[in-house]
């Protein structure tokens, strides 16, 4: 499967709409401290399904939605929306000659009131069905496909037990 | 699955000291079962020794080294079982230059079965990128992106 | 001595927004007294609004953002209590270029009156060095150290 | 007070004799990763009263001693030198005209067998006189002179009573 694009709307520092194309390879994203780097790490967290407040860097998961700045007003909800495809009968990203990829659009959104949503195509479902969408691509938020330097170094500094993962993901 | 789970150790000791060997130039590692007649509930302890350095206590490790050790742990997984997707926030921060051209080496070829997504303040490390956003807060508390070109860098990044 | 705690944190909470506003270049920052009446035991809070941001939970802020806070406390207590020694290990690893020299700036000035060791593997922070020491390993696992001029460090951080 | 120079023998990875003169204003120590700079730092924590071989990165004191490599004997014990030089009557550095300043070295040793020495100007003496030194100067382990990533990002991500050192130092 392929990621071809993250859109974020009014998730922490990106009030306004932020869409960004993903390609194969390297991509960097660079800026000063405090730009919103991370923030976009966290959006990919959060619309993979993340449910710890804590682990988005907040005390409760209203703090995703943006909260205003100096010159802007807080937003009402915040969206986060990825786009995958996903090939048929292939885990390698080739685009054999068999059927055309299925083009997936994964969408979470959280509003002032505390009210989730979950969308797949832009129709409404439950966190359940993209997460069953998710087992089946391996994009798992708990995976160790997102790393920042906490969780490298927990591999170091962690029990014994708490490595585990690291065989049973690959069984 | 036990036996399942003996492939997943044997492959992922075997790998580990190979990427170790490769990020270091040298040297060794280890996955150590804690109870070997339990692969079920074992814990696993990790041996990691640098080229020329005696076994330790993998705590007395410097903090570039105990990085690398990771990162080689994990990418040793990554290619015994590619994720579509992975995301590296900063993990080059504590190395020194020799170790981060190594890294990007073999970042290089994961990508090859892997989109990467690279957060970085190094120039080193935004070398090896095929496409570069640059993140800025012009208008305070708001964030922007641009799409840019290794040249436009150093705008963004001052 | 409740009198005493009371001045100490008086001065320090004053000289943490000041320090503060010279790093982030603006914004406000502040010490808060969990109890205000009991001074002897209050746990402290922390408050700190870089420029053009909204009031947020301390733990949002970026991972540089999160440094620069901490060092402006650390850097107000020195200002107001200098301390004969100052030994930071690589303090500035996740800082950016801009926020590197505000912080070298900082420390130039506190240098003064205080003995500054700074590890480092950032070229711009070792342009502040008025002695640089080389430390290197030719003999694996043995470590020797040599006395450099900013020109020679080339040789020795690769 | 002023510190003059900082001797490492055969403590960690500083195999044979190393003497670092220091001079006033900023210092920088550079180097690849695993080249003994931390090292360094440690030795200043030793050499301090550091008791705890955790803080050290060890399990037990004795790891800090010389422990041998790849065509290095071990060694049998560590010695770090530290000379100070006190000027009485004043918390600066300036070299008023006044007395000459005292030059002390504080000395500490362990070696394999467990046994630790400590030493002023070369005299044997206990490790309560060298921290009763340590008190009057303000170089005192547990302070926040000597920082580090951890104990940087500690100061923000600690509970509000683990603080209060900030203000009880400086009363
Ligand atoms: N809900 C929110 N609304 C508005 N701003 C927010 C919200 N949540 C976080 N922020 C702001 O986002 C900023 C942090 O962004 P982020 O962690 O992405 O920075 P970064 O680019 O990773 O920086 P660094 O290089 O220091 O790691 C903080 O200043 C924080 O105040
Ligand atoms: N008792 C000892 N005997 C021999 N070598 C030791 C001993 N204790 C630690 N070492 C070695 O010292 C090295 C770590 O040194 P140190 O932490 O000072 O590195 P560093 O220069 O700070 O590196 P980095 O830039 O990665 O932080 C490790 O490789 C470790 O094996
Ligand atoms: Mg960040
Ligand atoms: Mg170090």
């Amino acid at each position: 499967m392929k990621i071809k694009q993250i859109d974020l709307i009014g998730f922490k520092s990106f009030a306004e709409k932020a869409s960004f194309p993903l390609h194969n390879g390297i991509t960097c994203i660079v800026g000063p401290n405090g730009c919103g780097k991370s923030n976009i790490v966290d959006a990919f967290r959060w619309v993979l399904g993340e449910q710890s407040a804590k682990t988005l860097r907040g005390d409760k998961m209203e703090e995703v939605i943006f909260q205003g700045s100096a010159t802007k007003k807080p937003k009402a909800m915040a969206e986060v929306s990825l786009e995958i495809l996903l090939y048929p009968n292939s885990d390698t990203k080739s685009n054999g000659d068999d059927k055309e990829p299925d083009k997936i659009i994964l969408t979470r959104r959280l509003y002032r009131s505390g009210e989730s949503e979950y969308l797949i195509n832009k129709k409404s479902c439950r966190l359940k069905d993209i997460r069953d969408i998710l087992l089946d691509t391996g994009l798992d938020v708990k995976s160790y496909s997102i790393l920042d330097q906490q969780r490298i170094s927990d591999i170091v500094n962690s029990k014994p037990h708490e490595r585990r993962f690291l065989i049973e993901e690959i069984a | 699955t036990k036996r399942r789970l003996r492939e997943a150790y044997n492959l992922l000791k075997e790998k580990f000291d190979e990427v170790f060997k490769t990020l270091f130039g040298g040297g060794k590692a280890d996955l150590i079962l804690q109870d070997e007649d339990n692969i079920l509930e074992s814990g696993i302890d990790i041996f990691a020794q640098p080229p020329g350095k005696k076994n330790q206590n993998l705590n007395q490790l410097s903090g570039g080294e105990k990085a690398l050790t990771s990162l080689a742990l994990l990418f040793a997984g990554f290619l015994i079982k590619p994720s579509p997707l992975c995301i590296l926030d900063e993990a080059d921060a504590p190395l020194d230059e020799t170790n981060i051209e190594r890294f990007s080496t073999m970042i290089k070829n994961l990508s090859k079965n892997t989109q990467f997504i690279i957060i970085t303040h190094n120039r080193l490390t935004m070398q090896i990128a095929d496409y570069i956003y640059g993140v800025t807060m012009e208008e305070p508390g708001v964030s922007k992106y641009l799409a840019l070109q290794f040249s436009d860098v150093e705008n963004t990044v001052n």
